[in-house]
């Protein structure tokens, strides 16, 4: 690694101006705030994110020719993004490339960010080839992380991350901001040890997978990158009980524990998270059935039926899972209703497929790797995307206009 | 192979964006062919390629490759 200076402080703003337009907006952010996440996750670094005014670091896209900056970019391929050392605090895209996420076609916004980054914090190119800060890029890498160079590089600027972070430094603190925690993310999970804490098929059809603090998406051709679960839902811790996406209010609902939190999209409703008080805590699994547009929560050997627009009485819950959903396990890891209009239940590696009639199929419970994550076979590697496998890619609609009833 | 006067040129240009090669202050335009020769090296063995010092099929790929903007810092010149 080379080293090219350093910011005399460890808490660090910084400010999206605007971002490459190939990618949803939401995407985009979720890939810069990942982006930073590898330099704060290994060393003691924090970026605290303003929505206006100045910040030590600002990121913005531009074409060919910039009023604001004096290096050019030359049109798609070559030159992708530029950065300045430190304590100068620009990092450019080029708005040409095809920027993309979670597909080796285009380039990688999230990677390519993550190297503009090491710059802005003071490193040069590395010689490792494979490294982050190697100056070719090396193309996706669907589970990507630093290179030992990488990390040896930013800790020889500014140490070791330690469990405490210090307050020594003044912080600018009189803007609007945005605080982008940091927090130790655990052990990355296997997608292909096929165990999962929820499923859900999200918003435009989506279907997500939640494992420890990350999720992924899962498609016909693929998995996603996995992301920090904050990254994505700020404020939404990670290891999470049960997920539910409802198409009829928009609402997204998390539980963990004796809370539960609402999300229309990526943005978490005003007042939660919320404490669970009229259905029990650490529930299992919870599903959105599109028959009678119910919510469907599953703890133990039981379910509550929720009607998220009326008052619901719960005295007559929960009830048998058995006596609504036939052939499905206690205590579910997951569940799902998913775009086929089956109901899905997952359990360790397994996971059941239900009928119209909510009973489980023959020849089920099948296995989760293989089937879901892309895996080759049972607890190997997730292929790129290739494979045969049950997942179909439609789109759900929605219906219905939100009105607030609370579960609590 | 041959290599063409245009790829040549492209070639020089690539490494004195990047900082491999250093445009005297004082002296003639052109690069002696020596320059050229070492800041090639230098490239070749800062992307894990055969070092040759020569503008080989391999050198010219890898200079078409996408990259970040910023200038490396491989050469001893540079470093100095």
């Amino acid at each position: 690694y080379l080293l090219l200076g350093r910011w005399r402080k460890k808490h660090l703003t910084f400010r999206i101006v605007n971002l490459p337009s190939t990618l949803p907006s939401y995407t985009a952010r979720a890939a810069v705030l990942q982006a930073f996440q590898y330099w704060s996750s290994v060393a003691p670094l924090t970026f605290r994110e303003v929505k206006a005014g100045w910040a030590d670091i600002r990121l913005s896209s531009h074409g060919r020719h910039s009023p604001h900056c004096s290096s050019s970019f030359d049109g798609p391929g070559r030159v992708l993004a530029h950065a300045d050392i430190p304590e100068l605090g620009s990092v450019h895209f080029d708005e040409e490339e095809l920027w993309t996420e979670g597909t080796y076609r285009g380039v990688n916004l999230r990677i390519i960010a993550a190297h503009e980054l090491g710059h802005a914090l003071g490193l040069g190119h590395s010689r490792y080839t494979q490294a982050l800060m190697a100056p070719v890029y090396a193309g996706y890498r669907p589970y990507f992380k630093l290179h030992p160079d990488d990390v040896a590089g930013i800790q020889a600027l500014y140490g070791k991350k330690s469990p405490e972070i210090g307050e020594e430094e003044e912080e600018d603190t009189t803007l609007p901001t945005t605080t982008l925690v940091p927090t130790e993310p655990g052990p990355m999970p296997d997608p292909c040890s096929g165990d999962l804490d929820a499923v859900m098929l999200g918003p435009r059809g989506k279907t997500y997978a939640f494992k420890g603090n990350y999720v992924w998406t899962v498609t016909a051709s693929g998995l996603g990158p996995l992301f920090q679960v904050s990254a994505l839902w700020e404020g939404l811790p990670g290891n999470l009980d049960a997920a539910v996406y409802s198409p009829r209010t928009q609402w997204i609902h998390f539980f963990k524990g004796d809370k539960v939190w609402r999300y229309t999209n990526f943005k978490m409703s005003p007042g939660f998270p919320k404490k669970l008080n009229r259905v029990g805590p650490n529930l299992d699994a919870a599903l959105y059935w599109p028959i009678n547009k119910k919510v469907f929560l599953f703890k133990g050997s039981g379910y509550w039926q929720w009607d998220e627009l009326a008052t619901t009485d719960f005295s007559h819950y929960p009830k048998p899972t058995k006596g609504l959903f036939t052939g499905v396990p206690d205590q579910p890891s997951a569940a799902m209703s998913w775009l086929d209009g089956r109901v899905y239940f997952f359990k360790g590696k397994q996971y059941w497929r239900l009928n119209q009639q909510l009973q489980a199929e023959k020849g089920f419970p099948r296995d989760t790797a293989h089937n879901w994550m892309h895996c080759r076979s049972p607890n190997t590697t997730a292929s790129d995307g290739d494979t045969d496998s049950s997942v179909t890619g439609t789109t759900l609609n929605s219906d219905g206009s939100p009105r607030d009833t609370i579960l609590d | 192979r041959v290599v063409g006067p245009g790829e040549k040129e492209a070639a020089v240009d690539y490494l004195l964006q990047y900082g491999y090669l250093q445009r005297p202050l004082e002296g003639p335009d052109n690069f002696r062919p020596e320059d050229v020769t070492e800041a090639l090296r230098a490239f070749q063995e800062a992307s894990e390629l055969p070092v040759s010092g020569r503008l080989d099929d391999a050198t010219s790929a890898r200079m078409r490759q996408p990259r970040c903007g910023l200038e490396d810092p491989f050469n001893e010149k540079t470093l100095k």
